[in-house]
């Protein structure tokens, strides 16, 4: 695993996140459920939580974008870059774009997990960066993995431990 | 606009990859008397790719190293900026 130079953090536990807004992929229900999964793979190995806002500014801005979307850092159409994030800091800090000229789904091979996305997406909201770990989901390429057999490797978890430190619970 | 060919198109790819993921500097403003497609992307870049994802390091753009370059993939830098 790796970190951000620095190390960037968020310097408290408690979390918020919002939804701008939706891919037409998917329906909301499933959006909604898929966030809150990727967060939870990161609540489930650290003292983290989070908590959804509908209104004003969340720690973590979630949004859907196409091409030039007002970060500098334009999309590039189907295929080639799914999403991107921001490290730990307020104003964008912590933010995850998803490029919705993607076919984001739910749980099939025939185009990227949104769950999948998402989880890597936030691993850098809350710090990590890339790992050269090959099954490890800070792993920089998109590989499918059943959502329902998806489970975090060792390396992620002692990349974000060693950030946040272990589970409370 | 010109057509490329095949190897040239790869070629820009491969700089396009390394350039938004391994802090590859732009060119523009240096002194190139050759169209940018036909630059081959710096070695000592395709190595820290190819080190990074676990393939042969050879410095050089092979079919395996440009198969990764085109997969889907995070589009946060491997290497910081």
């Amino acid at each position: 695993y790796s970190t951000f130079e620095g190390k960037p953090k968020w310097q408290k536990n408690k979390l918020t996140y919002r939804i701008v807004n939706y891919t037409p992929d998917m329906s909301i229900p499933e959006v909604d459920e898929s966030i809150k999964k990727a967060l939870q793979v990161w609540a489930n190995v650290t003292p983290l939580r989070f908590t959804r806002i509908n209104k004003g500014t969340a720690d973590i801005m979630i949004s859907f974008a196409t091409r030039d979307h007002g970060d500098a850092q334009p999309f590039d159409g189907p295929q080639g870059t799914l999403a991107h994030a921001f490290a730990p800091s307020t104003g964008i800090g912590g933010d995850a774009h998803f490029d919705d000229d993607e076919l984001f789904t739910l749980g099939s091979s025939k185009g990227p997990v949104l769950f999948l996305v998402a989880a890597h997406e936030f691993g850098h909201s809350l710090g990590l960066s890339h790992s050269d770990v090959h099954g490890a989901l800070m792993f920089p390429t998109y590989s499918f993995t059943d959502p329902d057999r998806f489970s975090l490797s060792s390396d992620d978890i002692r990349g974000i431990q060693s950030i946040y430190g272990l589970t409370d619970s | 606009g010109p057509i490329l060919k095949p190897a040239d198109k790869n070629k820009a790819i491969a700089r396009d990859y390394l350039r938004k993921f391994y802090n590859l500097e732009n060119l523009m403003g240096t002194t190139h008397f050759r169209p940018e497609e036909e630059i081959d992307p710096p070695s000592d870049k395709l190595k820290e790719m190819q080190k990074f994802f676990g393939l042969k390091v050879t410095g050089t753009l092979n079919k395996e190293t440009l198969e990764v370059m085109k997969k889907p993939r995070c589009g946060v830098p491997d290497v910081a900026a």
